[in-house]
Protein backbone atom coordinates (compact mmCIF):
# COMPACT_ATOMS: atom_id res chain seq x y z
CA UNK A 1 0.00 0.00 0.00
CA UNK A 2 1.88 2.70 -1.04
CA UNK A 3 0.27 5.74 -1.17
CA UNK A 4 -3.37 7.23 -0.56
CA UNK A 5 -5.45 10.21 -1.29
CA UNK A 6 -8.24 10.79 1.84
CA UNK A 7 -10.79 13.35 -0.07
CA UNK A 8 -12.35 15.25 3.25
CA UNK A 9 -10.86 15.49 6.39
CA UNK A 10 -13.49 15.18 8.97
CA UNK A 11 -14.00 13.01 11.63
CA UNK A 12 -13.35 9.68 9.95
CA UNK A 13 -11.09 11.30 6.67
CA UNK A 14 -8.97 12.81 9.51
CA UNK A 15 -8.74 9.30 11.37
CA UNK A 16 -8.06 7.37 8.54
CA UNK A 17 -5.14 9.70 7.07
CA UNK A 18 -3.57 10.08 10.28
CA UNK A 19 -3.63 6.29 10.88
CA UNK A 20 -2.21 5.66 7.30
CA UNK A 21 0.23 7.81 7.71
CA UNK A 22 1.75 6.94 11.07
CA UNK A 23 1.74 3.26 9.67
CA UNK A 24 4.36 4.39 6.84
CA UNK A 25 2.07 5.23 3.93
CA UNK A 26 2.34 8.83 1.92
CA UNK A 27 -0.98 10.32 2.12
CA UNK A 28 -2.33 13.40 0.39
CA UNK A 29 -5.24 14.93 2.22
CA UNK A 30 -7.59 17.37 0.15
CA UNK A 31 -10.75 19.39 2.08
CA UNK A 32 -12.22 22.54 1.31
CA UNK A 33 -12.30 23.94 4.98
CA UNK A 34 -8.56 25.34 5.52
CA UNK A 35 -9.51 24.64 9.44
CA UNK A 36 -9.46 20.43 8.80
CA UNK A 37 -6.43 21.44 6.50
CA UNK A 38 -4.45 22.70 9.06
CA UNK A 39 -4.43 20.21 11.60
CA UNK A 40 -3.37 17.83 9.41
CA UNK A 41 -0.69 19.76 7.21
CA UNK A 42 2.64 19.42 9.39
CA UNK A 43 1.71 15.29 9.57
CA UNK A 44 0.71 14.41 6.08
CA UNK A 45 2.97 13.50 3.49
CA UNK A 46 1.08 16.48 1.31
CA UNK A 47 -2.17 18.66 1.94
CA UNK A 48 -4.85 20.61 -0.25
CA UNK A 49 -7.36 23.39 0.94
CA UNK A 50 -9.34 22.53 -2.49
CA UNK A 51 -13.14 22.17 -3.87
CA UNK A 52 -13.05 19.13 -5.10
CA UNK A 53 -16.30 19.41 -6.98
CA UNK A 54 -14.15 21.39 -9.24
CA UNK A 55 -12.37 19.22 -12.30
CA UNK A 56 -9.86 21.22 -12.86
CA UNK A 57 -8.89 20.79 -8.96
CA UNK A 58 -9.05 16.82 -9.38
CA UNK A 59 -6.79 17.23 -12.45
CA UNK A 60 -4.19 19.16 -10.46
CA UNK A 61 -4.08 16.97 -7.77
CA UNK A 62 -2.53 13.90 -9.65
CA UNK A 63 -5.71 11.59 -8.04
CA UNK A 64 -4.74 8.88 -10.98
CA UNK A 65 -1.91 8.05 -9.65
CA UNK A 66 -3.06 6.96 -6.50
CA UNK A 67 -3.40 3.50 -5.50
CA UNK A 68 -6.21 3.98 -3.39
CA UNK A 69 -8.32 7.25 -3.10
CA UNK A 70 -11.01 7.52 -0.15
CA UNK A 71 -14.19 10.07 -0.33
CA UNK A 72 -14.26 10.60 2.90
CA UNK A 73 -17.31 13.03 2.52
CA UNK A 74 -20.38 11.94 4.08
CA UNK A 75 -22.98 14.50 4.16
CA UNK A 76 -22.65 16.88 0.70
CA UNK A 77 -24.14 13.66 -1.00
CA UNK A 78 -23.98 15.72 -4.54
CA UNK A 79 -19.69 16.31 -4.23
CA UNK A 80 -19.54 12.49 -2.69
CA UNK A 81 -20.95 11.25 -5.88
CA UNK A 82 -19.34 13.47 -8.46
CA UNK A 83 -15.56 13.35 -6.86
CA UNK A 84 -16.53 9.22 -7.24
CA UNK A 85 -17.75 9.69 -10.90
CA UNK A 86 -14.66 12.15 -11.51
CA UNK A 87 -12.46 9.01 -9.98
CA UNK A 88 -13.66 6.48 -11.88
CA UNK A 89 -13.03 8.89 -15.19
CA UNK A 90 -9.27 8.65 -14.18
CA UNK A 91 -9.39 4.92 -13.71
CA UNK A 92 -7.82 5.40 -10.22
CA UNK A 93 -7.78 1.75 -9.55
CA UNK A 94 -9.41 1.45 -6.02
CA UNK A 95 -12.16 3.70 -4.71
CA UNK A 96 -13.45 3.65 -1.06
CA UNK A 97 -16.61 5.84 -0.25
CA UNK A 98 -18.08 6.57 2.90
CA UNK A 99 -22.09 6.81 2.94
CA UNK A 100 -24.55 8.45 5.11
CA UNK A 101 -27.26 6.27 4.34
CA UNK A 102 -28.23 2.93 2.48
CA UNK A 103 -29.44 4.83 -0.83
CA UNK A 104 -26.27 6.86 -0.55
CA UNK A 105 -24.09 3.56 -0.71
CA UNK A 106 -26.45 2.41 -3.44
CA UNK A 107 -25.45 5.21 -5.62
CA UNK A 108 -21.98 5.33 -4.55
CA UNK A 109 -21.50 1.48 -5.88
CA UNK A 110 -23.26 2.33 -9.32
CA UNK A 111 -21.16 5.28 -10.00
CA UNK A 112 -18.19 3.04 -9.22
CA UNK A 113 -16.93 3.14 -5.58
CA UNK A 114 -15.04 -0.17 -5.36
CA UNK A 115 -16.02 -0.40 -1.78
CA UNK A 116 -18.48 1.34 0.47
CA UNK A 117 -18.20 2.02 4.27
CA UNK A 118 -21.01 2.85 6.81
CA UNK A 119 -18.97 3.86 10.08
CA UNK A 120 -21.84 5.53 11.95
CA UNK A 121 -24.57 2.63 10.52
CA UNK A 122 -21.72 -0.20 11.68
CA UNK A 123 -21.06 1.18 15.05
CA UNK A 124 -24.51 2.09 15.73
CA UNK A 125 -25.40 -1.81 15.29
CA UNK A 126 -22.14 -2.61 17.19
CA UNK A 127 -23.06 -0.60 20.17
CA UNK A 128 -26.70 -2.37 20.26
CA UNK A 129 -25.17 -5.56 20.66
CA UNK A 130 -22.89 -4.23 23.22
CA UNK A 131 -25.79 -3.07 25.32
CA UNK A 132 -27.51 -6.04 25.04
CA UNK A 133 -24.57 -8.64 25.89
CA UNK A 134 -22.00 -6.55 27.69
CA UNK A 135 -20.01 -9.70 28.24
CA UNK A 136 -19.60 -10.96 25.20
CA UNK A 137 -16.32 -8.79 23.88
CA UNK A 138 -15.92 -10.20 20.31
CA UNK A 139 -18.00 -12.51 17.96
CA UNK A 140 -16.48 -13.48 14.83
CA UNK A 141 -18.76 -15.48 12.71
CA UNK A 142 -16.57 -18.88 11.10
CA UNK A 143 -18.83 -20.94 9.06
CA UNK A 144 -23.20 -20.73 9.11
CA UNK A 145 -22.95 -23.37 12.65
CA UNK A 146 -19.45 -22.04 14.02
CA UNK A 147 -18.08 -19.19 15.67
CA UNK A 148 -15.12 -18.02 17.49
CA UNK A 149 -16.40 -15.74 21.34
CA UNK A 150 -14.49 -13.96 23.88
CA UNK A 151 -16.79 -13.76 27.35
CA UNK A 152 -15.85 -12.22 29.97
CA UNK A 153 -16.41 -14.41 33.30
CA UNK A 154 -19.10 -13.26 35.59
CA UNK A 155 -22.63 -14.59 37.74
CA UNK A 156 -22.80 -18.02 37.55
CA UNK A 157 -19.21 -18.53 35.89
CA UNK A 158 -17.64 -17.28 38.64
CA UNK A 159 -15.14 -19.80 40.53
CA UNK A 160 -16.26 -22.71 38.22
CA UNK A 161 -13.38 -25.14 36.57
CA UNK A 162 -13.03 -26.05 32.96
CA UNK A 163 -14.12 -29.46 34.15
CA UNK A 164 -17.31 -28.65 35.86
CA UNK A 165 -18.51 -25.88 33.31
CA UNK A 166 -17.99 -29.43 31.12
CA UNK A 167 -18.33 -26.88 27.96
CA UNK A 168 -17.86 -29.57 25.34
CA UNK A 169 -20.10 -32.14 26.07
CA UNK A 170 -22.78 -29.52 27.03
CA UNK A 171 -22.51 -27.13 24.63
CA UNK A 172 -20.03 -28.32 21.73
CA UNK A 173 -17.73 -25.55 22.45
CA UNK A 174 -13.70 -25.53 22.95
CA UNK A 175 -11.69 -23.06 25.56
CA UNK A 176 -8.84 -22.31 23.48
CA UNK A 177 -7.94 -19.26 25.51
CA UNK A 178 -8.15 -18.10 29.08
CA UNK A 179 -7.33 -14.45 29.60
CA UNK A 180 -6.32 -13.92 32.90
CA UNK A 181 -5.25 -10.47 33.82
CA UNK A 182 -2.42 -9.45 30.93
CA UNK A 183 -1.74 -13.21 30.84
CA UNK A 184 -3.17 -15.67 28.05
CA UNK A 185 -3.19 -19.30 28.95
CA UNK A 186 -3.39 -20.92 25.20
CA UNK A 187 -3.20 -24.49 26.81
CA UNK A 188 -5.83 -24.36 29.59
CA UNK A 189 -6.66 -27.86 31.69
CA UNK A 190 -9.43 -29.08 32.84
CA UNK A 191 -8.63 -27.76 36.96
CA UNK A 192 -8.28 -24.44 35.81
CA UNK A 193 -10.82 -22.32 37.23
CA UNK A 194 -12.23 -19.30 35.98
CA UNK A 195 -11.98 -15.69 38.16
CA UNK A 196 -14.33 -12.86 37.98
CA UNK A 197 -12.99 -10.74 35.03
CA UNK A 198 -11.30 -13.55 33.36
CA UNK A 199 -12.24 -13.78 30.08
CA UNK A 200 -13.01 -17.12 27.71
CA UNK A 201 -11.53 -17.35 24.42
CA UNK A 202 -14.14 -20.15 23.08
CA UNK A 203 -14.92 -21.76 19.50
CA UNK A 204 -17.13 -23.89 18.78
CA UNK A 205 -21.52 -24.73 17.52
CA UNK A 206 -22.88 -21.24 17.66
CA UNK A 207 -26.24 -22.79 18.57
CA UNK A 208 -23.85 -23.84 21.75
CA UNK A 209 -22.46 -20.80 22.25
CA UNK A 210 -25.91 -18.98 22.35
CA UNK A 211 -27.22 -21.58 24.67
CA UNK A 212 -24.16 -20.84 26.95
CA UNK A 213 -24.43 -17.43 26.99
CA UNK A 214 -28.00 -17.70 28.36
CA UNK A 215 -27.53 -20.50 30.97
CA UNK A 216 -25.10 -18.43 32.40
CA UNK A 217 -26.61 -14.44 31.33
CA UNK B 1 -31.18 -4.79 29.20
CA UNK B 2 -34.84 -3.87 29.06
CA UNK B 3 -34.95 -0.43 27.54
CA UNK B 4 -32.84 2.35 26.18
CA UNK B 5 -33.31 5.91 25.23
CA UNK B 6 -31.59 6.90 21.89
CA UNK B 7 -31.34 10.59 22.04
CA UNK B 8 -30.28 12.37 18.76
CA UNK B 9 -31.42 10.13 15.00
CA UNK B 10 -28.68 10.91 12.76
CA UNK B 11 -26.76 8.17 11.12
CA UNK B 12 -25.67 6.83 14.60
CA UNK B 13 -28.46 6.93 16.57
CA UNK B 14 -30.93 5.49 13.95
CA UNK B 15 -28.96 2.11 13.43
CA UNK B 16 -28.10 1.95 17.56
CA UNK B 17 -32.01 2.69 17.78
CA UNK B 18 -32.97 0.19 14.94
CA UNK B 19 -30.80 -2.58 16.00
CA UNK B 20 -31.81 -2.58 19.69
CA UNK B 21 -35.14 -2.28 18.73
CA UNK B 22 -35.28 -5.48 16.64
CA UNK B 23 -33.18 -7.74 18.93
CA UNK B 24 -36.28 -6.78 21.67
CA UNK B 25 -35.30 -3.62 23.50
CA UNK B 26 -37.93 -0.82 24.10
CA UNK B 27 -36.38 1.84 22.59
CA UNK B 28 -37.30 5.94 22.93
CA UNK B 29 -36.27 7.89 20.54
CA UNK B 30 -35.82 11.38 20.40
CA UNK B 31 -34.73 14.10 17.93
CA UNK B 32 -35.97 17.72 17.44
CA UNK B 33 -36.06 17.16 13.34
CA UNK B 34 -39.30 15.90 12.70
CA UNK B 35 -37.85 13.78 9.42
CA UNK B 36 -35.65 11.51 11.39
CA UNK B 37 -37.91 10.36 13.52
CA UNK B 38 -40.76 10.42 11.27
CA UNK B 39 -38.24 7.76 9.97
CA UNK B 40 -38.64 5.46 12.94
CA UNK B 41 -42.20 6.36 14.23
CA UNK B 42 -43.56 2.60 12.97
CA UNK B 43 -40.30 0.83 14.05
CA UNK B 44 -39.31 2.17 17.48
CA UNK B 45 -41.51 1.43 20.96
CA UNK B 46 -41.80 5.22 21.64
CA UNK B 47 -40.42 8.36 19.45
CA UNK B 48 -40.65 11.89 20.60
CA UNK B 49 -39.80 15.38 18.44
CA UNK B 50 -38.42 17.25 20.84
CA UNK B 51 -35.43 19.77 21.82
CA UNK B 52 -33.75 18.01 24.35
CA UNK B 53 -31.99 21.26 25.50
CA UNK B 54 -34.87 21.99 27.45
CA UNK B 55 -34.62 21.04 31.06
CA UNK B 56 -39.03 20.95 31.08
CA UNK B 57 -38.48 18.50 27.87
CA UNK B 58 -36.21 16.20 29.41
CA UNK B 59 -38.66 16.02 32.51
CA UNK B 60 -41.40 15.23 30.84
CA UNK B 61 -39.99 12.33 28.34
CA UNK B 62 -39.31 10.25 31.97
CA UNK B 63 -35.79 9.39 30.50
CA UNK B 64 -34.49 8.50 34.38
CA UNK B 65 -36.49 5.45 34.25
CA UNK B 66 -34.10 4.02 31.56
CA UNK B 67 -31.62 1.54 31.65
CA UNK B 68 -29.47 3.23 28.95
CA UNK B 69 -29.33 6.31 27.55
CA UNK B 70 -27.91 7.17 24.96
CA UNK B 71 -26.58 11.13 24.11
CA UNK B 72 -26.04 10.25 20.23
CA UNK B 73 -25.54 13.73 19.06
CA UNK B 74 -21.62 14.44 17.90
CA UNK B 75 -21.79 18.08 15.95
CA UNK B 76 -24.35 20.05 18.34
CA UNK B 77 -21.25 19.81 21.00
CA UNK B 78 -23.43 22.43 23.58
CA UNK B 79 -26.43 20.10 23.44
CA UNK B 80 -24.45 16.84 23.91
CA UNK B 81 -22.79 18.52 26.97
CA UNK B 82 -26.01 19.77 28.55
CA UNK B 83 -27.91 16.53 28.05
CA UNK B 84 -25.71 14.90 29.39
CA UNK B 85 -25.20 17.29 32.66
CA UNK B 86 -28.58 16.90 32.95
CA UNK B 87 -29.44 12.89 32.74
CA UNK B 88 -26.49 12.97 35.34
CA UNK B 89 -28.74 15.12 37.74
CA UNK B 90 -31.27 12.90 36.95
CA UNK B 91 -29.09 9.28 38.06
CA UNK B 92 -29.20 7.65 35.14
CA UNK B 93 -27.61 4.55 35.25
CA UNK B 94 -25.58 4.20 32.65
CA UNK B 95 -25.17 6.89 30.50
CA UNK B 96 -23.17 6.80 26.90
CA UNK B 97 -22.46 9.65 24.63
CA UNK B 98 -21.30 9.69 20.79
CA UNK B 99 -18.30 12.34 20.59
CA UNK B 100 -16.70 14.10 17.80
CA UNK B 101 -13.32 14.91 19.20
CA UNK B 102 -10.84 13.70 21.55
CA UNK B 103 -11.30 16.66 23.34
CA UNK B 104 -15.00 16.20 23.07
CA UNK B 105 -14.71 13.11 24.35
CA UNK B 106 -12.69 14.30 27.66
CA UNK B 107 -15.57 16.63 28.61
CA UNK B 108 -18.28 13.66 28.19
CA UNK B 109 -16.56 12.23 30.88
CA UNK B 110 -15.97 15.34 33.04
CA UNK B 111 -19.47 15.79 32.96
CA UNK B 112 -20.05 12.40 33.59
CA UNK B 113 -20.96 10.08 30.64
CA UNK B 114 -20.19 6.64 31.63
CA UNK B 115 -18.98 5.41 28.47
CA UNK B 116 -17.62 7.29 25.58
CA UNK B 117 -18.08 6.29 21.91
CA UNK B 118 -16.00 7.53 18.85
CA UNK B 119 -17.73 5.95 15.64
CA UNK B 120 -16.30 8.14 12.40
CA UNK B 121 -12.58 7.72 14.39
CA UNK B 122 -12.53 4.66 15.31
CA UNK B 123 -13.68 3.30 11.73
CA UNK B 124 -11.45 5.34 10.14
CA UNK B 125 -8.32 3.93 12.20
CA UNK B 126 -9.82 0.20 10.93
CA UNK B 127 -10.30 1.15 7.12
CA UNK B 128 -6.28 2.29 7.89
CA UNK B 129 -5.17 -1.17 9.00
CA UNK B 130 -7.47 -2.69 5.83
CA UNK B 131 -5.77 -0.93 3.47
CA UNK B 132 -2.55 -1.66 4.78
CA UNK B 133 -3.05 -5.26 5.02
CA UNK B 134 -6.08 -6.09 3.52
CA UNK B 135 -5.51 -10.15 3.74
CA UNK B 136 -5.93 -9.94 7.68
CA UNK B 137 -9.95 -10.37 8.30
CA UNK B 138 -9.90 -10.11 12.16
CA UNK B 139 -7.11 -9.12 14.89
CA UNK B 140 -8.04 -9.63 18.50
CA UNK B 141 -5.20 -9.38 20.97
CA UNK B 142 -5.22 -11.73 23.73
CA UNK B 143 -2.30 -10.44 25.89
CA UNK B 144 0.46 -8.37 25.45
CA UNK B 145 2.90 -11.35 23.39
CA UNK B 146 -0.54 -13.11 22.05
CA UNK B 147 -2.91 -12.64 19.20
CA UNK B 148 -5.64 -14.19 17.26
CA UNK B 149 -5.97 -13.43 13.16
CA UNK B 150 -8.03 -14.32 10.46
CA UNK B 151 -6.01 -14.49 7.47
CA UNK B 152 -6.60 -14.91 3.62
CA UNK B 153 -4.91 -17.43 1.67
CA UNK B 154 -3.45 -15.61 -1.07
CA UNK B 155 0.48 -15.70 -3.10
CA UNK B 156 2.93 -17.83 -1.69
CA UNK B 157 0.69 -19.85 0.87
CA UNK B 158 -1.71 -21.11 -1.97
CA UNK B 159 -1.31 -24.70 -2.48
CA UNK B 160 0.82 -25.44 0.49
CA UNK B 161 0.34 -28.19 2.94
CA UNK B 162 -0.35 -27.28 7.11
CA UNK B 163 2.62 -29.72 7.21
CA UNK B 164 4.71 -27.00 4.98
CA UNK B 165 3.71 -24.15 6.47
CA UNK B 166 4.98 -25.71 9.37
CA UNK B 167 3.41 -22.65 11.45
CA UNK B 168 3.80 -23.79 15.15
CA UNK B 169 7.97 -24.57 14.53
CA UNK B 170 8.60 -21.88 12.66
CA UNK B 171 6.51 -19.23 14.02
CA UNK B 172 5.00 -20.27 17.28
CA UNK B 173 1.21 -20.24 15.46
CA UNK B 174 -1.24 -22.78 15.63
CA UNK B 175 -4.28 -22.97 13.28
CA UNK B 176 -7.24 -23.64 15.27
CA UNK B 177 -9.51 -23.06 12.42
CA UNK B 178 -9.33 -23.51 8.41
CA UNK B 179 -12.39 -21.63 6.47
CA UNK B 180 -12.98 -22.92 2.62
CA UNK B 181 -16.28 -21.25 1.14
CA UNK B 182 -19.10 -21.63 3.86
CA UNK B 183 -17.24 -24.56 5.85
CA UNK B 184 -15.10 -23.88 8.35
CA UNK B 185 -12.52 -27.45 9.91
CA UNK B 186 -11.87 -27.00 13.72
CA UNK B 187 -9.47 -29.91 13.88
CA UNK B 188 -7.24 -29.36 10.52
CA UNK B 189 -4.51 -31.86 10.24
CA UNK B 190 -1.07 -31.93 8.92
CA UNK B 191 -1.87 -32.81 5.23
CA UNK B 192 -4.84 -30.47 4.81
CA UNK B 193 -3.56 -28.24 2.17
CA UNK B 194 -4.55 -24.18 2.08
CA UNK B 195 -6.12 -23.28 -1.47
CA UNK B 196 -6.61 -19.49 -2.54
CA UNK B 197 -9.31 -17.65 -0.60
CA UNK B 198 -9.47 -20.36 2.27
CA UNK B 199 -9.04 -18.66 5.71
CA UNK B 200 -6.63 -19.37 8.31
CA UNK B 201 -7.91 -18.88 11.86
CA UNK B 202 -4.43 -18.51 13.61
CA UNK B 203 -3.75 -18.12 17.37
CA UNK B 204 -0.32 -17.70 19.27
CA UNK B 205 2.83 -14.98 19.53
CA UNK B 206 2.27 -11.36 18.14
CA UNK B 207 5.67 -11.38 16.89
CA UNK B 208 5.25 -14.32 14.93
CA UNK B 209 1.97 -14.00 13.52
CA UNK B 210 3.51 -10.48 12.09
CA UNK B 211 6.74 -12.23 10.69
CA UNK B 212 4.62 -14.42 8.76
CA UNK B 213 2.62 -11.76 7.23
CA UNK B 214 5.50 -10.41 6.16
CA UNK B 215 7.26 -13.68 4.94
CA UNK B 216 4.01 -14.26 3.00
CA UNK B 217 3.07 -10.51 2.38
N1 LIG C 1 -16.51 19.81 -2.28
C1 LIG C 1 -15.66 19.51 -1.28
N2 LIG C 1 -14.33 19.60 -1.50
C2 LIG C 1 -13.46 19.28 -0.51
N3 LIG C 1 -13.81 18.87 0.72
C3 LIG C 1 -15.13 18.78 0.99
C4 LIG C 1 -16.12 19.07 0.00
N4 LIG C 1 -17.35 18.88 0.57
C5 LIG C 1 -17.14 18.49 1.83
N5 LIG C 1 -15.81 18.43 2.09
C6 LIG C 1 -15.17 18.07 3.36
O1 LIG C 1 -15.37 16.72 3.67
C7 LIG C 1 -15.37 16.55 5.10
C8 LIG C 1 -16.46 15.59 5.52
O2 LIG C 1 -17.65 16.01 4.97
P1 LIG C 1 -19.04 15.93 5.72
O3 LIG C 1 -18.96 16.69 6.98
O4 LIG C 1 -20.06 16.25 4.69
O5 LIG C 1 -19.19 14.41 6.02
P2 LIG C 1 -19.35 13.59 7.36
O6 LIG C 1 -19.63 12.22 6.87
O7 LIG C 1 -20.36 14.17 8.29
O8 LIG C 1 -17.93 13.68 8.03
P3 LIG C 1 -17.37 12.95 9.34
O9 LIG C 1 -18.46 12.11 9.90
O10 LIG C 1 -16.19 12.17 8.83
O11 LIG C 1 -16.97 14.04 10.27
C9 LIG C 1 -15.54 17.94 5.70
O12 LIG C 1 -14.37 18.26 6.41
C10 LIG C 1 -15.78 18.85 4.52
O13 LIG C 1 -15.13 20.11 4.66
N1 LIG D 1 -31.05 19.83 20.89
C1 LIG D 1 -31.37 18.68 20.22
N2 LIG D 1 -32.49 18.00 20.57
C2 LIG D 1 -32.83 16.87 19.93
N3 LIG D 1 -32.12 16.33 18.90
C3 LIG D 1 -30.99 16.99 18.52
C4 LIG D 1 -30.58 18.20 19.15
N4 LIG D 1 -29.42 18.59 18.54
C5 LIG D 1 -29.15 17.70 17.56
N5 LIG D 1 -30.11 16.74 17.54
C6 LIG D 1 -30.20 15.62 16.62
O1 LIG D 1 -29.16 14.70 16.85
C7 LIG D 1 -28.86 14.03 15.61
C8 LIG D 1 -27.35 13.89 15.46
O2 LIG D 1 -26.77 15.13 15.60
P1 LIG D 1 -25.54 15.64 14.75
O3 LIG D 1 -25.89 15.61 13.33
O4 LIG D 1 -25.11 16.88 15.42
O5 LIG D 1 -24.44 14.57 15.05
P2 LIG D 1 -23.61 13.60 14.14
O6 LIG D 1 -22.62 13.02 15.08
O7 LIG D 1 -23.06 14.24 12.92
O8 LIG D 1 -24.66 12.52 13.70
P3 LIG D 1 -24.45 11.14 12.87
O9 LIG D 1 -23.00 11.04 12.52
O10 LIG D 1 -24.94 10.09 13.79
O11 LIG D 1 -25.30 11.29 11.66
C9 LIG D 1 -29.49 14.84 14.50
O12 LIG D 1 -30.50 14.05 13.90
C10 LIG D 1 -30.06 16.06 15.19
O13 LIG D 1 -31.30 16.47 14.65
Amino acid sequence: CKDVAVIGLGRFGSSLARTLQSMGVAVLGVDLCEEHVNGLAGVLTETAIADITDVQVVQELGLRNFDHVVVAIGQNIAASLMLTVMLKDLDVKHIIAKASSDLHGKALRLVGADQVVFPERDMGARLAKHLIAPNLLEFIELSPVHSLIELTVAGALVGKTLRQLDLRNKYSVNVIGLRSGQYCNLSPIADDMVKEGDILVLVGETEGLERLQSDYG
